[in-house]
C-alpha cells in the first residue's frame, strides 16, 4: 500500500458515492448512462470472486463489497427506483461492441489460463472502456449535469493515480503486472479530453457544454 | 517464467 493507491482507491469510493448521491438527492438519473453502470456492475462482480476465494486483507475485502454493493444500488436506481427519468434514447451505445471483443481478449492474453484469472482479466479490460457508453451519452446531448462532472473526474483521477501507484511498485517492490498497467493506462487516456474540459470549464464555474 | 501470484489491487 502507498499513498497513490490509498489515494487513488479514495477517489474511485468518492466517485462512485458522489453518483449515488446525485442521483438519490436528486430524485433523477437525468445525463447518468445506464449502460455504463452496468458494466461497472459487471467490472466488479467479475473482478471480486476472489471474495469467496482469497483473504487479502480487511481493507481489501470491505472495499470490495462496498464497491459492489454501490455498483448495483447504482443500477437499481437507475432502472427500477428512477426509471422514469431515465434518459435512454440517449444512451444508445453498442455494448457488445465492447464486451463480445473484450472477452475476446480476456481468453486470449491473460496470465494463466484459468477460470478465475481469465474473469479477473476480462474486468480489467473491460473497465479500461466501461465509461465509453458514459462519454457518448455527453458527446450525443453536448452538455452535462456539473455534478456528472465531478464524478468523472473522480474517476478518472482514481486511473491516474493508479498509474502513479504502479511507478511507485515497480520501483520500491520491483513489481508490474502489464495486462493491469496497458488496460490503465488506456482507461486514463479516454478521459484525458473530458479532463481538459473540465479543467477549462467546469472549475471555472461553467457548465460543461459542447460546442455543437 | 511467469509465476501468478493473485492480484492485491482493487
Amino acid at each position: 500500500m502507498n499513498i497513490f493507491r490509498l489515494t487513488g482507491d479514495l477517489s474511485h469510493l468518492a466517485a462512485i458515492i458522489i453518483l449515488l448521491l446525485k442521483i438519490w438527492k436528486s430524485r433523477s438519473c437525468a445525463g447518468i448512462s445506464g449502460k455504463s453502470q452496468i458494466l461497472f456492475a459487471i467490472v466488479f462482480t467479475t473482478r471480486y470472486l476472489d471474495l469467496l476465494s482469497t483473504f487479502i486483507s480487511l481493507y481489501n475485502s470491505c472495499m470490495k463489497v462496498i464497491y459492489i454493493g454501490c455498483a448495483y444500488a447504482t443500477v437499481y436506481m437507475i432502472y427500477m427506483k428512477f426509471r422514469a427519468t431515465y434518459d435512454g434514447n440517449h444512451d444508445s451505445f453498442r455494448v457488445e461492441f465492447l464486451v463480445v471483443p473484450v472477452g475476446g481478449l480476456a481468453v486470449l492474453i491473460n496470465h494463466d489460463f484459468s477460470f478465475m484469472e481469465i474473469l479477473w482479466t476480462f474486468s480489467i479490460y473491460l473497465e479500461s472502456v466501461a465509461i465509453l457508453p458514459q462519454l457518448f451519452m455527453i458527446s450525443k446531448t453536448g452538455e452535462a449535469e456539473t455534478i456528472t462532472t465531478h464524478y468523472l473526474f473522480c474517476l478518472g483521477l482514481y486511473r491516474a493515480l493508479y498509474i502513479f501507484n504502479w511507478v511507485w511498485r515497480f520501483y520500491f517492490e520491483g513489481f508490474f503486472d502489464l495486462i493491469a498497467i496497458v488496460a490503465g493506462v488506456v482507461q486514463t487516456i479516454l478521459y484525458c479530453d473530458f479532463f481538459y474540459l473540465y479543467v477549462t470549464k467546469v472549475l471555472k464555474g461553467k457548465k460543461l457544454s459542447l460546442p455543437a | 517464467a511467469m509465476s501468478f501470484e493473485g492480484h492485491d489491487e482493487l
